[in-house]
């Protein structure tokens, strides 16, 4: 599992 | 995207345009604390600096620039177009009780020390008590008009929608995203005493004052 950085949530 | 976050963002859109339409139609500002709607404009303004720099999707790119738009132009009403209705005398919560501790934190807890991650983390933690100007508000005029709490109810549904969205993720995709999920449940903990009200009393809300 991984803290995804990516922010694709608004 | 899942049904969750969608239904989550369709519920925050609802919220914030329930609010400008009954600040316009009403051509008044009374019972809404100005200093939350500053806060809000504040949070998306940090979150979505990434605007620019980072395609995500055309959904992604239009809501962001929708929220921006529809917050300012909130803040706009309230403090330009009708701020002779504007109860400053009631809006009167200290936001640097908020904006000194949410700096601090960002700076400690961020996935990165770097200007555009502290900035998110920032908004991320500044959202989660946006509203504690306008739940003030409230309980200091002791009353909220039946539209305004039918915002506060869209408002922190969204971030309960979005609770879900993120246990939906987990077991999904294995995503899940730390910060977001602690603030954005602090954050809906605050709705829930309103989430009570609002049900048991129905659209007219009296705070026990």
């Amino acid at each position: 599992l991984q803290d995804s950085h990516l922010k694709d949530e608004l | 995207m899942n049904i969750f976050r969608l239904a989550g963002d369709v519920s925050h859109l609802v919220a914030i345009l329930i609010l400008l339409m009954k600040i316009w139609r009403s051509k008044s500002c009374a019972g809404i604390s100005g200093r939350s709607q500053v806060l809000f404009a504040l949070v998306f303004t940090t979150r979505y600096l990434d605007l620019f720099t980072v395609y995500i999707s055309a959904y992604n790119t239009v809501m962001k620039v929708v929220f921006l738009a529809l917050s300012y132009a909130t803040v706009y009403l309230i403090y330009m177009r009708f701020r002779n209705s504007y109860d400053s005398e009631n809006d009167t919560f200290r936001v640097e009780f908020l904006l000194i501790p949410v700096i601090g934190l960002s700076f400690l807890e961020n996935y990165a020390f770097t200007p555009l991650e502290i900035l998110w983390t920032f908004s991320i933690f500044l959202e989660s008590v946006a509203i504690m100007p306008q739940l003030f508000m409230i309980t200091k005029t002791g009353e909220a008009e039946s539209i305004t709490t039918h915002y506060l109810f869209f408002l922190g549904l969204y971030r309960a929608l979005y609770i879900a969205n993120w246990v939906w993720r987990y077991h999904t995709e294995g995503f899940y995203d730390q910060i977001a999920i602690v603030s954005g449940v602090v954050q809906t903990i605050f709705y829930c005493d309103f989430f009570y009200l609002y049900v048991t009393r129905g659209e007219e809300i009296r705070t026990p004052s």
